[in-house]
């Protein structure tokens, strides 16, 4: 998923 | 997901329901302003672009989707509905919001953590986020009084702000590779829009007076 980055947060 | 951080979307969702509630309960969308309204619908619709791409949890889904809606059914009221659109004060509403949009479109090019498509939209809509209340509290400080439902709405807003700052503190202390600068310096630059608002705030409320601004 993108690259091993994620964006946790809303 | 520690409490802070549950608490800052608590906060943000009770801020939207609150609103929903004004409009629904008086129909009437007087003192809120529709810039800022569309602004954060551009927001979640610009950061959410990962709702087809990252799973994270059913609670960050539900969530995103929550966000999306609600701010879309907010703007569609006041856009649409015969009897909210004719209490829209638009001659307080004045701000120029679409050069909050190309500024915070020109920062995401310039930084952000990837050249990527998502990764742009992400940083721009984190920029976005940050300035998207200024129309917001520009029309409050215009009308000078300020009603109860929209103080609140403004004070919860604020609230799942100072909570996300709770929220990256605790993160930065308990997690090993925590960072995240973007959002963390917006998210304080956006905190600090509230800081005059509150201020009003809390005096209204140690007095337990109608919350009024300075001209």
């Amino acid at each position: 998923p993108n690259g091993g980055h994620m964006h946790d947060e809303l | 997901m520690n409490i802070f951080r549950f608490a800052g979307d608590m906060t943000h969702l009770i801020s939207i329901v609150v609103l929903l509630l004004k409009i629904y309960a008086t129909k009437s969308c007087s003192g809120i302003s529709l810039k800022t309204q569309e602004l954060y619908v551009i927001v979640f619709l610009a950061r959410y672009l990962d709702l087809f791409t990252d799973f994270i949890s059913v609670y960050n889904t539900v969530m995103k989707l929550v966000f999306i809606g609600s701010s879309l059914a907010i703007v569609w009221c006041m856009r649409m509905h015969r009897a909210v659109k004719r209490t829209y004060d638009k001659e307080l509403d004045t701000f120029r919001h679409y050069f909050l949009v190309l500024g915070s479109f020109v920062l995401a090019l310039l930084l952000h953590e990837k050249f990527t498509f998502q990764e742009i939209f992400w940083a721009f809509s984190i920029y976005l986020e940050a300035v998207a209340i200024l129309p917001q509290l520009v029309m409050l400080q215009r009308s000078g009084n300020v009603d109860n439902l929209t103080g609140q709405y403004v004070f919860f807003l604020g609230a799942y702000r100072a909570f996300y700052i709770l929220n990256w503190i605790y993160r930065f202390f308990t997690e090993p590779h925590f960072s995240r600068w973007i959002a963390c310096l917006s998210g304080l630059v956006q905190t600090a829009f509230y800081a005059d608002f509150f201020y009003y705030y809390f005096i209204s409320w140690k007095n337990n007076a109608k919350l009024q601004l300075p001209a």
